[in-house]
């Protein structure tokens, strides 16, 4: 989902 | 992650390292914009206030303790230690415009209508624009040193490098956030300008400067 894909980049 | 984007985020923390060893070298500050790092340090604390409860892997973890701390570090010796060298009244951006414009977006169009989401987008604007003071600086000046002009482009690198990265994660069918695409057009469009002039002096061995 959203945030998962927030913590993939910095 | 990706290649693309660790190889971005290896440009990232070059650029650090490029001003860091300027500032550390010449002992001076000058020619630096304090309000273009106090842009950033906001965004990196903004944007990683999850840093401590949620957990992704060391690499993560590793990078925004990095990030925030060598920001801090840089705004610190231009306050402190290097304070006489800072170019004050060079740099004059009215930064409350970005500040302003920034946080209007974030409240407009947030990933998602939470305290988090809504810092989260706005730091990812600010990124965007926060190297505008800096930029601004330059132009006024009309030159910089060899070493901040490395430290430019290796900044542009860094959201340059994203924007395949985020090609590559439509491509294999990964989440995409169209926010943080459009910022990092914007980002890496503000600095390629600067670029271009890299390439025209820095390249060919002479100093950088600003054409006429």
């Amino acid at each position: 989902d959203t945030i998962q894909s927030i913590k993939d980049e910095l | 992650m990706s290649l693309f984007s660790g190889l971005g985020d290896l440009a990232h923390l070059a650029a650090i390292f490029l001003l860091l060893q300027k500032m550390r070298k010449s002992r001076s500050c000058s020619g630096i914009s304090l309000k273009s790092h106090l842009l950033f340090l906001l965004v990196y604390i903004t944007r990683y206030l999850n840093l401590f409860w949620s957990f992704k892997s060391l690499y993560f973890f590793s990078m925004r303790i990095i990030f925030i701390c060598s920001e801090s570090y840089i705004c610190y010796l231009i306050l402190q230690n290097l304070r006489p060298t800072y170019d004050k009244r060079l740099d004059t951006f009215r930064s409350g415009y970005l500040l302003g414009g920034c946080a209007i977006l974030a409240l407009i169009y947030p990933i998602k209508y939470s305290v988090f989401g809504i810092l989260w987008t706005f730091s990812i604007w600010l990124e965007s624009v926060a190297i505008l003071p800096q930029l601004f600086m330059l132009q006024r000046s009309g030159e910089a040193e060899t070493i901040t002009a490395h430290y430019l482009l290796a900044m542009c690198l860094y959201r340059g490098l994203y924007i395949p990265h985020w090609i590559y994660r439509l491509a294999i069918r990964q989440h995409v956030m169209l926010v943080s695409v459009f910022a990092g057009i914007i980002q890496t469009v503000l600095y390629a300008d600067f670029a271009i002039v890299y390439r025209r002096t820095v390249l060919q061995g002479k100093k950088f400067r600003l054409p006429a």
